[in-house]
């Protein structure tokens, strides 16, 4: 239910802040 | 591609020790970043620095793409505001995704990443501004009611001071109560980082 949802957990889930790409080969 | 020019640039890896010393790295984490941060500097600009297009390149494997958060994520690793990484910002400003980095760090860091226009406060318009950004950039379309009410939620549960901001002490109260939110702070892999990048070993500096 996205309308419960905090708006920073939502913007976490942005791909520009999953750095953890820059690990991958 | 560029082994060997940065093996004798003066930008290059000089003094593990002091970089593991000044962050949650061991020495042999810093070799093996180095190794890492080898391999995004030669990307697009192969100059031994990371620019946005190297750091794009090697966030989303394609440089075509336009991300607000990467572009913030780039400008707050950049301290020296010259437009590109060397090792040492990059050591650094990874440092603080050290899962054994102090939580305090990590709720600076998001704090100043989602003050948009650094004022020293987060305001309702720049949550807006990073939700729909969110939104385009991940391909889902939610109706402006939708994400004023997400907004508003967020602003009753952070905003204690009703002032229509969130501030520091606010923001870290917020994520306190919800650490999930700094989940994005922790990355795994930089405790596996030596075992990702083995060959930091023919590089090495320092015996073990």
């Amino acid at each position: 239910r996205p309308s419960l949802m905090n708006a920073f957990e939502l913007i976490s889930t942005s791909q520009g802040l999953n750095l953890s790409t820059l690990f991958e080969k | 591609c560029c082994e060997i020019e940065l093996q004798n640039n003066p930008r290059g890896l000089r003094e593990p020790q002091i970089l593991a010393r000044e962050t949650n790295f061991s020495v042999s984490e810093i070799e093996a970043l180095y190794e890492l941060f080898k391999k995004i500097s030669c990307a697009v600009i192969d100059d031994g620095l990371i620019n946005k297009e190297d750091f794009q390149l090697a966030l989303f494997k394609t440089n075509k793409r336009k991300s607000l958060f990467a572009d913030r994520v780039f400008d707050l690793f950049d301290i020296n505001h010259n437009g590109a990484l060397g090792f040492e910002e990059f050591a650094r400003a990874l440092s603080v995704f050290h899962p054994s980095a102090p939580v305090e760090d990590k709720i600076e860091f998001s704090f100043k990443l989602y003050d948009l226009k650094q004022q020293g406060y987060i305001e309702r318009q720049e949550v807006k501004q990073m939700v729909v950004a969110t939104l385009a950039e991940s391909g889902m379309d939610l109706a402006d009611e939708i994400v004023e009410s997400i907004i508003d939620k967020t602003f009753e549960d952070a905003d204690t001071k009703h002032d229509g901001r969130i501030d520091k002490e606010e923001w870290r109260n917020l994520v306190l109560r919800h650490p999930s939110l700094l989940k994005n702070m922790t990355l795994q892999y930089l405790m596996d980082i030596t075992t990702a990048f083995p060959s930091f070993v023919f590089h090495s500096q320092v015996d073990d």
